[in-house]
């Protein structure tokens, strides 16, 4: 995980998720 | 007899509906000679600003946030290629012989030629040519939602998966909404099925792309972003 650091913290950074 | 009510579209698609991101532009330099750099710096960065807004988009995809975080990297990782170039390829549909990279940056033949993007252009052109075979001009709208969301999802035994059926369940509501979609073509019933039927020459040229992007980076000519690297690395 730390070698996609940031593909990792643009998916954690999330925005709610979508629930439907 | 009346005919048969059309089936009402799944959750998955009309909610796509709403969670199309906004074009992004390429805005390259004007402080920079043209040329093969100046094009390829323009590509790439365009390319880490895409990732970005498709990565916002995936989590938008009912069932995928639920996924583990391993689970989501794992198949963004393996399908981000594919999905930026069924963008490009959409939106170059309505233009003859030319790539629509960005809707401020359009590249003939002859324009590749000179910036060192001939490469991509032979390769993205066919598929182009197929998908408007397909007469996908009229059905862009849903069509590119939906074969997005299935490459998002390839087969789970292909890679490296820790939740298998999470990933089936998600693959299986994707494939629903995709048979939803054949159902709004009455005249056309195999139209997903013949979606489907591109997604091999898409992997084909993604994975030309890649291995082109991979030798410019390897070269060291050009600045890359962090991301658009990571994903490379990825891959």
């Amino acid at each position: 995980k730390e070698k996609h650091k940031i593909l990792h913290q643009l998916l954690q950074n999330s925005t709610s998720p979508v629930d439907l | 007899m009346a005919p048969p009510a059309k089936k009402p579209l799944t959750k998955i698609v009309s909610h796509l509906l709403v969670v199309e991101p906004e074009k992004i532009y390429a805005m390259p330099d004007p402080t920079m000679p043209d040329g093969d750099i100046k094009a390829l710096t323009t590509l790439c960065d365009l390319a880490d600003r895409e990732l970005v807004v498709i990565i916002g988009w995936a989590k938008h995809i009912p069932g995928f946030s639920t996924l583990s975080l391993a689970d989501q990297m794992s198949l963004l990782q393996s399908a981000w290629m594919e999905i930026l170039v069924l963008s490009i390829v959409f939106r170059s549909l309505p233009c003859e012989d030319e790539i629509v990279y960005a809707e401020d940056y359009v590249v003939d033949e002859e324009q590749a030629r000179v910036s060192g993007l001939l490469d991509l252009h032979v390769a993205i052109l066919p598929l182009v040519r197929r998908y408007k075979k397909l007469r996908m001009e009229k059905e862009e709208f849903l069509s590119n939602r939906l074969m997005k969301c299935s490459l998002l999802c390839p087969s789970p035994d292909s890679m490296h998966i820790e939740n298998i059926e999470a990933v089936q369940r998600l693959q299986d509501s994707l494939h629903e909404a995709l048979q939803d979609f054949e159902g709004q073509h009455p005249e056309d019933p195999r139209r997903a099925g013949k979606l489907l039927m591109t997604l091999p020459l898409l992997r084909q040229t993604a994975t030309k792309a890649v291995q082109h992007f991979y030798s410019i980076k390897m070269q060291g000519k050009v600045p890359m972003h962090k991301l658009f690297l990571e994903m490379l690395e990825a891959k």
